[in-house]
């Protein structure tokens, strides 16, 4: 049986909630 | 100092006094000063008005401001507390805030929940996470078949949802973060604690005597 991930995990992965890139110059 | 830095910030409007930005947040005055050059920097980035629209955010984020992104315009609005399209500089570091090191892990947790909580219903609903797992996807042009998607959403409200009512209320998700606590990853900037070395030319601009304090 496939592990199945959970759907916040997978969602915080998102690119667009990566507010860390503003700081990297 | 002078006239001459002042009549500069004026030119931002909705910009506050870093001392008092300061003592309503746990960054210094210092901090506050760095994020103003930062602020600036995104503020002028398409539009030199002072304050950061919608485009200029996802220039930021992604740099291309044509890109839409769910998660991006959900940050953006939860910035914009006054809903007025733009993020000024007060909106900026109270925003940030949220995200310091040093802030409260309930005000973290608060707007994470707001975040997922895309019509603000006050409940993240499953047609809410599906919405985003299927943004996620076409954003990393992941494939995964619908019924792969229902059945990590059956899982995730297996686990979230505990009245099994198909949303989750502020109660469930404290309680789901708390044996889940990677979900809080993303609400804390370690970037937050060097701002000051990131942006060190805040120095060259300050308004305040004695920016050590």
């Amino acid at each position: 049986r496939p592990v199945v991930m959970n759907a916040f995990d997978l969602i915080s992965t998102s690119q667009g909630l990566d507010l860390g890139i503003l700081f990297e110059k | 100092m002078g006239c001459f830095q002042s009549k500069g910030r004026r030119q931002f409007p909705g910009y506050e006094d870093p001392v008092f930005l300061a003592s309503q947040t746990a960054f210094t005055v210092s901090e506050v000063e760095a994020l103003f050059e930062l602020f600036k920097s995104i503020s002028s980035s398409v539009i030199d008005d002072g304050l950061i629209n919608k485009e200029e955010f996802q220039l930021a984020l992604f740099k291309t401001g044509k890109k839409e992104n769910l998660f991006a315009n959900r940050i953006f609005n939860l910035f914009d507390v006054k809903q007025k399209g733009v993020i000024d500089f007060g909106d900026f570091v109270r925003a940030l805030n949220v995200f310091h090191p040093n802030a409260p892990h309930e005000d973290k947790v608060d707007f994470c929940f707001k975040l997922y909580d895309l019509d603000g219903t006050g409940f993240i609903e499953r047609k809410e996470v599906k919405q985003m797992l299927i943004a996620l996807l076409s954003e990393s042009e992941m494939r995964l078949a619908d019924e792969v998607v229902e059945s990590i959403l059956d899982k995730t409200f297996q686990e979230a949802d505990a009245n099994q009512d198909g949303k989750i209320d502020k109660t469930e998700w404290e309680n789901f973060v708390s044996h889940n606590p990677s979900l809080m990853k993303i609400m804390t900037l370690p970037y937050l604690r060097d701002i000051t070395t990131t942006f060190p030319s805040f120095v060259f601009h300050s308004e305040v005597e004695d920016i050590a304090t």
